[in-house]
This record gives structure tokens, C-alpha cells and sequence, in this order.
């Protein structure tokens, strides 16, 4: 399948999301 | 020293591939350094936690303790599941480590960037790279980053170029390679 590529900044916004917490 | 399959719950970003997060102390009570430089390594190495999800990482990654905080002769590892962060692993037998040396203070942002370029494919070396280390040392931390193939110049000098890129490295910081042979020397 496709390479999933993550770039730091759309990690970093996922830092912050409900989820992780 | 296996967590179990690794889940990917509904709505999380999955990664390319699963990570385990290990930790090492080198242990201070061991009276021979040929045990300590071999099987004291393995002994002293514990798997912290397992990550295949962008929202897992950070779940684990929020919970441990700041680098500044852990004592020295420390290490964190995060490497590919399957992989254990020893030179012995048949993935690293051949291959060897980019080192970063950084200045007390500087390492706590170049590891958090070092290890989202990983989970995030930043380097583009097809499945070359293994793991990240952070190392907590006396007078200076070392990051480091593992590839299988220490005799492949390319991918090598692709990974240094990456990193030099990604990492936002200070001045001051230098960098080496080392194969894994080298170190076991």
C-alpha cells in the first residue's frame, strides 16, 4: 500500500488532540 | 519482553510501522566489564511500551520522564517492533549508527524531533532504519540513529543529510558513523 509520511508539524497538532490525553 | 499485537483503534492516525519503547540504566553493581559490555547490556534493557498509532505515541511519549530529569547513564530507545536495540539483533548485525553529540540541555527537542521524523517516514531510505536512541551522559547527551546496512554509503550520507535537515541541530552539535562492528571493538 501507500507509505503513510507524517510531516512534524500535522504530528505536533496531534499532540494536543482529546484523544491523546 | 513482547507486549502482544499492537491495536489500532477507530479514528487514530496509524504509522507505517509499530515501535517499542525501551529503557536502559548500565548497571554500576557488575565487577566484570566483559559481562557488563555484553550480557549486562541485554539484562538491563526493559521494554516501556508499544506505539502503532500517532495518538498512542503521544500517550506514551507525554508520560515519560523529561530527559533533563533521568539520571546519567541512561538510555531510551525507540525502535521498530520486532526489533530489539541491540548490535546481536540479526536486523542490526550489519549495520551501524549515525551519532549526534549535543551539548548538556540541547538534546530534549532534537530527540522529540528525531523521533517524529522516524514515525512520520521523514527519512527516505526504504525500510533502512531500525531505531533512535537518546543517551544521557556526564558531560554531553548523543542521539543516535540505527540502519541495517552500515556498508550502503548512500543511504548512509541520505540519513545524515535528513538528519541535518529535520532535527534543527545547534552549531556545536557533531556528528559521526559508526558500523556496529566498530563499537563491538
Amino acid at each position: 500500500g501507500t507509505k503513510i509520511v507524517y510531516e512534524r508539524a500535522f504530528l505536533m497538532n496531534l499532540r494536543n488532540s482529546p484523544i491523546s490525553k | 519482553l513482547d507486549l502482544g499485537p499492537v491495536e489500532y483503534p477507530a479514528g487514530e492516525h496509524r504509522l507505517q510501522h509499530p515501535y517499542c519503547l525501551w529503557f536502559s540504566k548500565r548497571q554500576t553493581l557488575v565487577r566484570n566489564p566483559q559481562v557488563q559490555a555484553t550480557e549486562g547490556y541485554g539484562q538491563s534493557l526493559r521494554l516501556v511500551g508499544q506505539v502503532a498509532t500517532v495518538e498512542q505515541w503521544w500517550g506514551l511519549y507525554i508520560h515519560v520522564v523529561r530527559l533533563h530529569d533521568l539520571p546519567q547513564h541512561t538510555d531510551l530507545h525507540l525502535f521498530k517492533k520486532g526489533i530489539r536495540p541491540m548490535w546481536e539483533d540479526p536486523a542490526n548485525s550489519k549495520g551501524g549508527k549515525w551519532v549526534i553529540r549535543l551539548r548538556k540541555g540541547q538534546v530534549g527537542r532534537a530527540w522529540e524531533n528525531l523521533c517524529m521524523a522516524m514515525l512520520g517516514e521523514q527519512f527516505v531510505t526504504g525500510n533502512e532504519i531500525c531505531g533512535v536512541v537518546v543517551s544521557i551522559r556526564y558531560q554531553e547527551d548523543q542521539l543516535s540513529i540505527w540502519n541495517r546496512t552500515a556498508s550502503d554509503q548512500a543511504t548512509t550520507a541520505r540519513i545524515r543529510d535528513s538528519l541535518k535537515r529535520l532535527l534543527n541541530l545547534p552549531a556545536t552539535a557533531t556528528m559521526e558513523y559508526k558500523t556496529h562492528n566498530d563499537s563491538l571493538k
